[in-house]
């Protein structure tokens, strides 16, 4: 179903973009995060 | 029925604060987007929305990163980052609104994630600053919005096309409607054969008073509608020949079948609620047994002579309940109109010569809800469908829920099953854009 994506978290790697430039952190986030 | 200011939006946010209420969850309302994902949502959870808090021109939209503490229903309170434990500038939103972004989301997009103005000067390093709170946290799926309206468009019933309804002027018989609208997967229908424009009804795509083309035939179940329409449904029902427009049986939820493959019969007596003063439970009788496990249930005293009141209920419908339910729950059971002392059921029994429906006829499943008394809800106003209201969850009974409309008296409550499809958690209506009626408040008497 649609929301079974959203169902499976795993660590990932997630760019933050501020003012100060770009860099990433691991978070939980669901397994269609790009 | 309740009556209030359609279209006017009604802010959640100070209102559950003020009243200090907890709001019943997503995950317990089965017909909503997002339900079965629910229970990852939880405090501490980031996003990223807009920031409100510059120094720099509205017309530049920067972003910040936030915390969810707290949820109730769709709407959460959030906390910029960088504020601590200062809730001084907490604020509401809805975790399904298209401005509540997962992290990451503005790396994608080309945004720009600057720290509120109020809070600008307090690290001097926000990089370190959001890689040593950010690590190890949670987010929620990207393009959140966008999912939970697309799981909405996977139901099949669709604007245009014809099913059967009850008859709101005369609930014993079925009409012909055509759906215009459907919001949130509630219809608006139109009645086919009215002579008004907008002679129309509301109800969830999931509810028991609709049904597919040619159900009323196939069930035995009164009909008002033209002889062609009659005519044309004994076609579709024995060749399964339906319509582009026409709503199929496969378009509905399956009825579960009845416990022990017993039957009722004619006569046999119950507790039902009323399905016109639904804050009652009242004294009934098994007035027809239709097929396909469906009854014709009276009321008790204030029954038509015509029959025009009978209301037709599956067997297994959780609204109806064998003789002593409301004793057993200590409820309030309503007489029959016109008798005098308190009412007993073996008197009434022996008196109207009849018996009471065996207990193991009935539903006894009890599904793992989760409502409590003092949950917020949002409630559709059953006497005036349209209306969807503030609401708090007073009763629960197993499965059965007494709902009190914010503001108005006892009379106007609701007992409704907690797999209702007309109760939607606190923060629906924002998502849906449909209007929410607000608390009634009382206006003080006003002297110029």
């Amino acid at each position: 179903g649609l929301s079974d994506s959203v169902k499976k978290w795993e660590q990932k790697q997630v760019q933050i973009k501020t003012l100060e430039g770009e860099f990433s952190v691991t978070m939980w986030a669901s397994e269609d995060q790009s | 029925s309740l009556r209030g200011e359609t279209g006017r939006v009604f802010d959640w946010g100070p209102y559950l604060m003020t009243s200090q209420a907890s709001a019943v969850s997503v995950s317990c309302f089965k017909h909503v987007p997002m339900h079965d994902c629910w229970e990852q949502m939880v405090e501490g959870v980031l996003v990223e929305v807009p920031n409100t808090d510059l120094d720099i021109g509205k017309d530049v939209k920067v972003y910040w990163i936030a915390t969810v503490v707290k949820i109730c229903g769709y709407k959460i309170l959030l906390r910029y980052e960088g504020f601590g434990s200062d809730s001084s500038k907490d604020f509401w939103s809805n975790l399904l609104s298209e401005d509540v972004h997962n992290v990451g989301w503005c790396a994608t997009y080309g945004r720009i994630l600057a720290p509120p103005k109020s809070i600008k000067d307090k690290h001097s390093d926000w990089k370190e600053f959001l890689i040593k709170r950010l690590t190890g946290t949670r987010t929620i799926p990207p393009h959140f919005h966008a999912k939970a309206l697309e799981w909405l468009d996977g139901h099949k019933l669709k604007s245009g096309m014809q099913l059967e309804v009850v008859n709101k002027m005369c609930v014993s018989a079925m009409r012909l409607a055509v759906i215009k609208d459907i919001i949130g997967g509630r219809l608006r229908l139109n009645y086919l054969d009215s002579k008004e424009e907008n002679d129309e009804f509301w109800c969830h795509m999931t509810s028991p008073l609709i049904h597919p083309v040619g159900w009323s035939q196939t069930v035995g179940h009164k009909l008002h509608a033209s002889q062609e329409y009659i005519n044309s449904c004994l076609s579709k029902i024995t060749m399964q020949k339906y319509g582009t427009i026409d709503a199929t049986p496969d378009m509905f939820p399956k009825c579960k079948d009845p416990p022990h493959g017993l039957t009722f019969q004619v006569g046999m007596k119950l507790e039902a609620i009323d399905p016109l003063n639904l804050s009652a439970i009242c004294i009934a009788t098994v007035m027809k047994v239709l097929r396909n496990n469906y009854l014709m249930i009276g009321i008790d005293g204030s029954m038509a002579e015509n029959g025009s009141d009978w209301f037709c209920y599956h067997t297994t419908s959780p609204c109806i309940f064998p003789v002593g339910f409301c004793k057993i729950n200590n409820l309030e059971l309503t007489p029959p109109r016109g008798t005098k002392g308190p009412f007993k059921w073996l008197d009434y029994l022996k008196q109207t010569r009849s018996v009471a429906a065996p207990v193991k006829l009935f539903d006894k499943d009890i599904p793992k809800h989760g409502f409590r008394p003092g949950m917020k809800v949002e409630a559709v106003d059953l006497m005036e469908p349209r209306l969807i209201c503030v609401a708090t969850v007073t009763k629960v009974i197993g499965r059965l829920l007494r709902i009190h409309f914010d503001g108005w008296e006892n009379n106007y409550d609701q007992w409704i099953d907690c797999q209702s499809p007309d109760i939607y958690p606190v923060g629906w209506c924002e998502v849906m854009k449909h209007s929410l009626e607000g608390p009634r408040t009382r206006l003080e008497t006003y002297q110029p």
